[in-house]
This record gives structure tokens, C-alpha cells and sequence, in this order.
């Protein structure tokens, strides 16, 4: 009993009560407390202080806390809300929400233009009109796969995605068009569905609510 | 020359960078 009193009390900087972020997300509660175990998991890999760091997740993400990847900063920002470069608990339950396979598919739309346009600017998509900046995204990707394609090339694949997209063809993409290039090409928002959390209290099961069903 | 058919879009969506499925890997 003394051990789970200690286990209970000691919570990170910035924990959120489970019930609190259940409400706001899909997760339920026992969810959320599996998450937090990943989250101490995730948290304490480089700098055992209860905060994901950047080199943190890129360790998760990718085995190797240095390596540097243009997507893997765009995951953090879209991670840290606060923008003070660490990825508090709340943060993490409430943006792996819209991974959730039963959140919206409204919101994973949102979300994927918002990882791939250049300045997170939340709900708008006007960088998205950029096409020198993608058209450095879809280089900088290729050289990271290895992949060889000269620059006309990649600049036609870029002209050509815009002119599909800007259905009103006035050199922007708006939200409205961004939802219907979407649902033409499905595969955008694969990655926004994550499966492993419909199975994240068996991946990681919760001292906490074990010992509570045991209350 | 052959029609291109790739989308730039989808391209980076579908990147390794941007699957988070690692997370969960022990």
C-alpha cells in the first residue's frame, strides 16, 4: 500500500488528471493512465525530468536522439502546444487524440495540413500555397529515402499537386480544398490513425488503475 | 514522357518522419 501511495503522489511537471483529459480527447480513462506510462517511458529516455524532449522523441521516433528530420520537428511542434520546446503530459494525451482511430476524421484532415504546411499557423492554410517550400519538403525527403529525382522533376510532381488542389485556382489552397483533395486521395491521412491506441492499456498497463479495480 | 502521376502531398504524408507508430514500439 505504501508503494502505491508513493507511485500515486509522485506526478510529473505539467500532469493532468486522467479524468480531465478523457473528457477532452477519445481516450478513456484507463487510456489515458496507460499513456502516462508511456508517456515516463518516452519522458525520462535522455533527461529523467518528467518533460519529452526533442532528442527524446526523435529517439522514439527513430532510435537515434540525434538525428535530425524536418517531419520529426514538425511532429514536436504539433506536440508542443506551449511552444517552450518540451512536451508536457497534457500536451502529449491531448495531441495523440486526434490519432485516436475513433476521433474525427474532420480533425485528422486539420491536423495533416497543419504538419504539412510551414508554419503550424492552426486552422489556416496559407502557407500552404508555398510551393518553393514544398517543393524543398518533398527534396529533403527524397535525399533522406535516397531517392534521385532531378529538380524539374520534383517541380512538375509540385506544380501538378498544386494545380489538382487549387480547384478555384487562385494560387492558394483553402481548408474547403484541402478537405476535398483529401477525400480524393485518402492515403494523405494514413498516418493520422494510429491502431496501436485502441490497444494501449494491454501495451501499457497502468499501476494505477489496476490497483484501483483492486479498491 | 510519362504522365506524372506522384503527389507531392502525398509523398511527405506518408513519410517515416511523420508515422509516430514507433512510439509505441518497447
Amino acid at each position: 500500500m505504501g508503494c502505491y501511495h508513493s507511485k500515486r503522489t509522485k506526478k510529473t511537471p505539467g500532469y493532468e488528471e486522467p479524468t480531465v483529459l478523457a473528457a477532452e480527447t477519445p481516450f478513456t480513462v484507463s487510456e489515458v493512465e496507460a499513456l502516462y506510462e508511456l508517456f515516463k517511458k518516452l519522458s525520462s529516455s535522455v533527461i529523467d525530468d518528467g518533460l519529452i524532449h526533442k532528442e527524446e522523441l526523435q529517439l522514439a521516433l527513430f532510435r537515434n536522439k540525434n538525428k535530425r528530420n524536418l517531419f520529426a520537428d514538425r511532429i514536436f511542434d504539433l506536440f508542443d502546444v506551449k511552444r517552450n520546446g518540451v512536451i508536457e503530459f497534457g500536451e502529449f494525451v491531448r495531441s495523440l487524440g486526434v490519432f485516436h482511430p475513433y476521433a474525427p476524421v474532420e480533425d485528422k484532415i486539420h491536423c495533416t495540413a497543419n504538419l504539412l504546411s510551414d508554419y503550424m499557423i492552426y486552422g489556416k492554410l496559407v502557407s500552404l500555397n508555398e510551393k518553393r517550400r514544398l517543393k524543398e519538403m518533398v527534396m529533403a525527403l527524397l535525399h533522406e529515402s535516397d531517392l534521385l529525382l532531378s529538380d524539374d522533376f520534383v517541380e512538375t510532381i509540385v506544380d501538378k499537386t498544386f494545380r489538382d488542389a487549387d480547384l478555384k485556382g487562385d494560387g492558394k489552397i483553402d481548408p474547403d480544398e484541402w478537405k476535398e483533395f483529401v477525400s480524393k486521395n485518402p492515403s494523405l491521412i494514413k498516418n493520422m490513425t494510429l491502431p496501436h491506441l485502441k490497444d494501449i492499456t494491454l501495451a501499457f498497463p497502468s499501476f494505477v488503475s489496476k490497483t484501483e479495480v483492486e479498491d | 514522357m510519362a504522365p506524372v502521376t506522384m503527389n507531392a502531398f502525398e509523398l511527405i504524408s506518408t513519410s517515416q518522419g511523420l508515422n509516430l507508430s514507433s512510439l509505441f514500439e518497447k
